[in-house]
């Protein structure tokens, strides 16, 4: 047996990009989407 | 869905720029999502150089990216902690090529139906659609395998899914982030105009009686033919494994009916290299005599031997089995060539049987370093309790360093129809000459899609990278320290012992349910091919452009430019231009930026000027109600002196 734990990179959670972007406090476009200043007029 | 205008595409060779605060995996991970667009389409990446406009990637809070070209000179995607995947990277790259998700097509609503009351309140927004002339789906049918595709619990506020899919048996393929579908490619390649792969060179599963235009070498004795079967084995093709009638051919070198001493020579069409190095690909089924070789040679042309020359690569161990085997051979040519197999009866051997080719794919890739193969695969995940792992043979690297996959067939305690998969160190009781933490080594875990031409793979990827400096968790000691001090000690199938250093991974690497889908199972085995790079040349900045020549124009055009409040200069259409700042409730605007506005003005004017319109319209209103009342007035005084005169 290792005496250091097996290490999941994602907590063991299968994260799509808009939950990661969601946890992170984002609120883009479509979830992932930035806007330019002229799409944000 | 693409976004409508050519002022949003990018050059086909897109200039990037990996910035330093991206993780060492997170870069490595970028660099192998340009391979999948170099060998799947004809998108190009190359270092910024100094060109008005790039991709500057790094590592912000968040996965995320704008859609298209927007002229910005330094436009930002970011890939930030738990987006170092490579279909996460090869989607927000996809944003940038000018593509927004699937589900917001003009036509989203005739495929799935958006739940709105399950959807989280204030995030109704990420569903919205895009009319038919903001964006095109460029002809392409509706895609539920895009990986451009929400999940279906995209933006949830409880348990049930928000996109429900017409069709149900794609309810649980949308929202795969394996790699781009055949569709994704196809309207990449019309969006960009694209032919061919740039990395790619030939791929022939030998179903067309053409062969791919591969040739029966010269000054042999013996042919390939172009079977269905052949006596001795095998008893069907790789591509289609004998399940269609009328189909499944390969290629057979029968060393049963060939004389000893008698070659066989099958050569490719011309190809025309351009980087220089390339990897070969194919299945080889071994029913020869045990002494029977199979060799491969590149025939290589140049002005001085325009008849062509050729040169021995090496020889293919496969001893006789009755599988369907999987091998790569590095290639290095640089000038045109051609890729020869010869097969030669080398001594007695069984009367039936011979050396069988299929499933051959040549591209201007690396090769994948290991092959572990799982038999019985769909058993395996079946019938494995869970939380019971197995183990891939201990792989040893160029460095010198040895690593093993570790799987999970049912997945880790508590994650039930989940592949779990994890990458350990491995170390020797005698090993020397590594140095520990073992620092920045990548390892990949590819689940091999196995289907015959490389372009249509949907292959299942992770890599992890070694840091030297991580420590474990609750602990002073270093997560990639050598596998004798932070690892166990095990016992291998034959006897041997070493040390397995602990496992770095995800619980979560793929479903069951995908994992059975396309060819990831075939003939019911499951192929995993695993890689471990040094990575550590990426934990240097990435050179910035210096020479005068590879100076960008930007900064001598703009030297002159000042652009006040925050805004930056960028060459735009041959002259410098400011790029303003914006804010959420404000935005700068003007020549240099000069003059600001907020929502709030926006709106006071928008109020005035309403207030001034109508203030204009009720004067002019009263005029012309006065005007008339006065008019009719005279009128009806003219009009009494008429009647006056009447009467009279």
């Amino acid at each position: 047996t290792p005496k250091i734990l097996d290490y999941d990179v994602d907590g063991g959670r299968d994260l799509d990009i808009f939950d990661i972007n969601e946890e992170a406090g984002l609120d883009l476009v479509e979830g992932d989407i930035v806007l330019d200043e002229r799409q944000t007029r | 869905n693409s976004i409508i205008g050519d002022k949003y595409r990018w050059p086909l060779t897109i200039p990037y720029y990996l910035e330093d605060d991206l993780e060492i995996n997170a870069k490595g991970v970028t660099l192998k999502a340009f391979e999948q667009y170099r060998l799947k389409s004809c998108i190009d990446f190359k270092p910024w150089s100094g060109e008005a406009n790039y991709i500057s990637v790094f590592k912000g809070n968040g996965c995320f990216s704008s859609v298209g070209n927007r002229h910005v000179g330094k436009q930002r995607l970011s890939i930030g902690a738990n987006c170092d995947r490579i279909a996460t990277i090869e989607h927000e790259f996809l944003h940038a090529l000018g593509f927004w998700h699937e589900q917001s097509r003009a036509d989203r609503d005739d495929y799935v139906r958006i739940m709105w009351d399950r959807i989280s309140e204030g995030k109704e927004h990420n569903f919205n659609t895009y009319d038919d002339t903001t964006s095109s789906s460029l002809g392409v049918p509706y895609d539920y395998g895009s990986m451009m595709h929400y999940s279906k619990n995209a933006f949830r506020n409880g348990t049930e899914p928000t996109i429900v899919t017409k069709i149900p048996a794609f309810s649980d393929v949308i929202g795969q982030r394996m790699e781009f579908s055949d569709s994704d490619l196809l309207k990449l390649h019309r969006l960009y105009n694209c032919t061919q792969g740039s990395t790619f060179l030939d791929s022939c599963d030998f179903e067309r009686e053409n062969i791919c235009g591969m040739i029966q070498g010269q000054g042999d004795k013996a042919d390939w033919v172009r079977v269905a079967s052949a006596a001795g084995g095998p008893d069907t093709d790789y591509s289609n494994l004998g399940k269609c009638t009328g189909s499944g051919y390969f290629m057979h070198f029968s060393t049963g009916t060939a004389s000893t001493g008698d070659t066989a020579l099958l050569e490719s069409r011309l190809l025309y290299p351009k980087r220089g190095y390339q990897c070969l690909q194919f299945f080889y089924y071994n029913s020869a005599g045990a002494n029977d070789t199979l060799k491969i040679y590149v025939r290589e042309y140049d002005e001085a031997n325009p008849s062509g020359t050729l040169r021995f690569i090496q020889t293919i161990d496969g001893s006789p089995q009755e599988l369907w085997q999987l091998h790569h051979v590095s290639l290095d040519a640089k000038t045109k060539f051609r890729v020869v197999f010869e097969g030669t009866k080398v001594g007695s051997g069984p009367a039936a049987g011979g050396l069988s080719l299929d499933d051959i794919n040549l591209s201007e890739t690396t090769c994948p370093e290991f092959i572990w193969r799982v038999k019985n695969f769909s058993d395996v995940m079946d019938n494995t309790p869970a939380n019971t792992p197995i183990y891939s043979p201990p792989f040893t690297s160029k460095e010198g360093y040895t690593f093993q996959m570790t799987l999970y067939p049912s997945g880790r305690e508590g994650y039930p129809g989940e592949l779990s998969a994890y990458a350990n160190l491995v170390a020797r009781e005698g090993d020397t000459g590594q140095i520990w933490p073992c620092p920045w080594k990548q390892m990949t875990m590819m689940l091999m899609d196995q289907n015959p031409h490389i372009q249509k793979r949907m292959s299942n990827q992770r890599s992890v990278t070694t840091d030297p400096n991580m420590k474990a968790s609750g602990s002073d000691q270093f997560f990639w320290d050598d596998p004798r001090k932070v690892g166990g000690e095990v016992t291998d199938t034959d006897g041997s012992k070493y040390f397995r250093g602990p496992g770095y991974g995800t619980a979560v690497y793929l479903t069951h349910l995908r994992a059975k889908s396309r060819d990831f199972i075939k003939g019911g085995d499951a192929i995993f091919l695993l890689t471990m790079e040094d990575v550590s040349h990426l934990t240097e900045s990435q050179p910035l452009p210096s020479s005068p020549s590879q100076t960008p124009a930007t900064p001598d055009r703009c030297l002159d430019v000042k652009c006040e409040n925050g805004g930056i200069c960028v060459v735009d259409e041959g002259g410098p231009a400011c790029r303003c700042a914006v804010g959420e409730d404000y935005w700068y605007y003007g020549d240099r930026c000069q003059h600001s506005r907020t929502y709030w003005d926006t709106t006071v004017l928008a109020l005035a000027t309403s207030l001034s319109v109508l203030g204009a319209m009720i004067v002019i209103t009263l005029v012309s109600v006065y005007c008339v009342r006065r008019r009719y007035k005279n009128r009806s005084k003219n009009h009494d002196i008429i009647m006056k005169n009447i009467h009279a």
